[in-house]
């Protein structure tokens, strides 16, 4: 039904955000506000799980399936990746 | 462990063994449940100061302290945060927010990759011995990023950037997930750095076997370990009523069975479950089984779950049966009620002497730790195993090492099986997995960064894969377990790990960062994919004919077409071309090359000597295969080395037709 469509699409999911920081507007002098920008311009509510600095740029945060497509259209964003459950071996 | 660095050749005395204090300049990174940093294996008796490189830290949560840590486990942290958003709050009644291990599994294996030694170790007197790690002086970080519900990839990748932070040599991931691309992969894309910082990263193969095709962490910059058997096992005698004895394998230590014959009855018979055979909870009718040794097929729920499920129906004992699935294959478990795993051939005898009597009786008896079990090793039903099916042009897995019934350290935490229900404390347990095999690579790749710290992580796994063996030392393949059958390199990738070989191999394949960029352009990966992956703008160079077949990469997978998806009735031999770059580590020498071909493909490798004159310096050869057509689905394997005389280069090479 439209509610359930309506729900899933509330529903918050976690991500992690690929950053491009050479791509890191001129306005930021410190990539981690740029971050918080990008993420703030898409969620109010959302916060950053963490921060990634020396294998990836970028973060983790919760974000609904919309607010999701909205930061993947964003300059400077590389890839928006949905969390994935791994299992020991 | 207390077989493995016997069986492994550890314990003899080579020349080019590093030092002690070269080893404990190595870190190994464990990413998995967290560390009971209480073990005697975490003992620093004899360790020097931390490296001065190390910025890593011992946090601070539950039942951990800074004090927690010391000049052997030099640090250890916890990533929650993925796993609370997905889960809600840590129940910190059930779990410790902190980096101690509520589970074993991560105690297991950062012991198993670089535990000191520690005497007199053994799980209710069973595999006694002195129990070391690989890398016994190296010294150990542990992750935390796997908890009761599951290990996210949020946390994993956050573990990984500050592993390497700290300044890690070694990473080992005994976890694994789906494999979607490269560029949608977080422990992919996080180990594609870490190798590039100069980090080994090494990953458990997987479980799925024996299914095709199964494989799980097969980027080409991973290590990728799949298991096999040590030569040594855990018998337990099952005598049936009609004077038949058989060996299984247990390691149930509480009150034996009395020496008279029991009743016996198959599950399946006892259950009005129609999968009730294989003693799923709450599926035996207890008037069926109380008293009576209750034979449950493997499968379905934890092999010591059903031990517990026929305890809680009244019976007695258990007679744990493989399927086809499993073959031969026999896993020793502390039960917690007196049983006997059985292979599939016995387990198809005990159900046929139940079936065919009116009374059937059995009882079950536990032995002795026995050495020195052939064939040694074995690959094990479980590991994981190819084609590869994201890039079939890269053969995995690499390799397998020790994984089956396996000693190392445990937690104070949990008992030997895992269940609520096992109130048992031991400091040491026996378990098996791919997880197993894992660290087992990830300590001796700290042996070969000690031997040769100028060593690019690719260099120690072309090392560790070109001396691997496939063969036993009477010429005969390693076996199969699941069925008996020969290996194939699907099963096993270059073979078994032989350290002693791998610290002088002679060459390396140095597969570099731009290798792994060419590779990427050979996917057809965009540049922002390629990006997503490195971090790095990379553009693929338009004039350029990037091809799979020219990673440098220690061994070769060949996937050809049939003539029907080649699109017509052409039935000529189809013709492809590798590239290989081979560095020398050695003195100077001249290597000559051999190669052993199936009837279906003429192999030509030119030129057919390499000669180098001093070390690092570096030769190309091409190998090309004239494949002719054969029916979808077929498999062939050959073999190609490179000997100066004194060391050999080996490279398995699978062909795959679909």
């Amino acid at each position: 039904t439209e509610a359930q469509k309506s729900n899933r699409q509330l529903k918050k999911k976690t991500y992690v955000i690929h950053m491009d920081r050479t791509n890191m507007p001129q306005a930021f002098d410190d990539h981690f506000k740029w971050y918080d920008s990008s993420l703030k311009s898409v969620s109010n509510s959302a916060q950053m799980l963490y921060s990634y600095n020396t294998v990836v740029h970028g973060f983790s945060t919760r974000l609904t399936v919309e607010e999701a497509k909205l930061i993947e259209k964003q300059e400077g964003i590389l890839a928006v990746i949905p969390e994935v459950k791994y299992e020991l071996h | 462990t207390t077989r493995t660095p016997e069986f492994l050749g550890l314990g003899k005395s080579v020349s080019f063994f590093p030092a002690s204090e070269k080893v404990s300049e190595v870190i190994i990174g464990v990413l998995d449940t967290g560390v009971w940093p209480e073990l005697e294996s975490f003992n620093d008796a004899g360790l020097g100061p931390v490296p001065a490189s190390w910025k890593g830290e011992c946090e601070v949560g539950k039942n951990f302290t800074s004090s927690s840590c010391n000049r052997k486990l030099i640090g250890a942290r916890y990533f929650s945060k993925g796993y609370e958003a997905a889960f809600g709050a840590i129940d910190e009644s059930q779990e410790s927010k902190s980096p101690r291990d509520d589970d074993g599994h991560g105690s297991h294996t950062s012991t198993t990759a670089a535990g000191s030694a520690v005497t007199g170790a053994s799980l209710f007197g069973f595999a006694a011995g002195t129990a070391r790690g690989m890398a016994a002086e190296a010294r150990v970080a542990t992750y935390k990023v796997c908890w009761l519900g599951g290990c996210f990839s949020s946390d994993i990748l956050a573990a990984i950037d500050k592993a390497v932070e700290d300044g890690v040599n070694v990473l080992s991931l005994s976890l694994g997930g789906s494999s979607p691309d490269y560029y949608r992969d977080n422990v992919a894309i996080g180990a594609f750095s870490a190798a590039a910082q100069g980090v080994f990263v090494s990953c458990s193969a997987g479980n799925g076997g024996p299914s095709s095709g199964t494989l799980s962490n097969v980027a080409p910059w991973i290590t990728t370990v799949g298991a096999g058997t040590l030569d040594r096992d855990f018998p337990a005698y099952v005598t049936l009523g009609n004077g038949k004895k058989i060996t299984g394998e247990s390691l149930y230590s509480g009150k034996p069975l009395p020496d008279s014959l029991l009743p016996i009855v198959y599950a399946g018979n006892a259950s009005n479950s129609t999968s009730g055979s294989l003693c799923l909870s709450s599926t035996l009718n207890p008037a069926k089984v109380a008293g009576k040794i209750v034979v449950c097929d493997r499968g379905g729920n934890s092999r010591v779950q059903k031990g517990l499920v026929v305890k809680e129906a009244g019976g007695v004992g258990m007679i744990l049966a493989n399927t086809e699935a499993y073959g031969e294959e026999q896993l020793a478990d502390a039960h917690l009620t007196p049983t006997a795993a059985v292979g599939k051939k016995s387990g198809d005898a005990i159900k046929s002497y139940i079936s065919s009597d009116a009374n059937p009786t059995a009882t079950i008896s536990t032995g002795t730790t026995r050495l020195g079990v052939q064939p040694s090793p074995v690959v094990a039903a479980f590991s994981s195993r190819g084609p590869n099916l994201l890039t079939p042009h890269i053969l995995k897995p690499d390799l397998i090492a020790p994984g089956v019934n396996i000693l190392a350290g445990w937690t104070g935490g949990a008992g030997p099986t895992g269940l609520d229900s096992d109130k048992r404390h031991v400091a040491f347990n026996i378990i098996s997995g791919t997880s197993m095999s894992c660290p087992h690579i990830s300590g001796l790749a700290a042996l070969l960064k000690a031997a040769h710290p100028d060593w690019s992580p690719a260099a120690i796994r072309s090392a560790l894969m070109t001396t691997a063996y496939s063969t036993y030392k009477n010429g005969e393949v390693i076996q199969d377990v699941s069925n008996g059958s020969p290996s194939t390199p699907f099963d096993i990738g270059a073979g078994h790990v032989n350290p002693t070989a791998a610290l002088d191999p002679g060459l390396v394949y140095d597969t570099t960062t731009d290798d792994y960029f060419a590779f990427l352009c050979a996917l057809n990966y965009s540049s922002l994919q390629i990006k997503v992956i490195s971090k790095r703008d990379f553009t693929c160079n338009g004039n350029k004919n990037y091809k799979l077949e020219d990673l440098n990469y220690p061994s070769f997978a060949v996937p050809l077409e049939t003539p029907s998806t080649r699109g017509g009735e052409d039935v000529a031999p189809t013709t492809v071309k590798y590239t290989r770059t081979l560095t020398n580590k050695g003195a100077p020498s001249t290597y000559k090359v051999s190669v052993t071909a199936p009837k279906e493909v003429k192999i030509v490798v030119e030129p057919e000597s390499l000669s180098f004159a001093e070390a690092n310096e570096q030769k190309s050869y091409t190998v090309t295969f004239i494949a002719s057509p054969m029916p979808s689905g077929s498999e062939s394997f050959a073999r190609l080395e490179w000997s100066d005389g004194k060391h050999i280069v080996g490279s398995p090479i699978a062909f795959t037709w679909t």
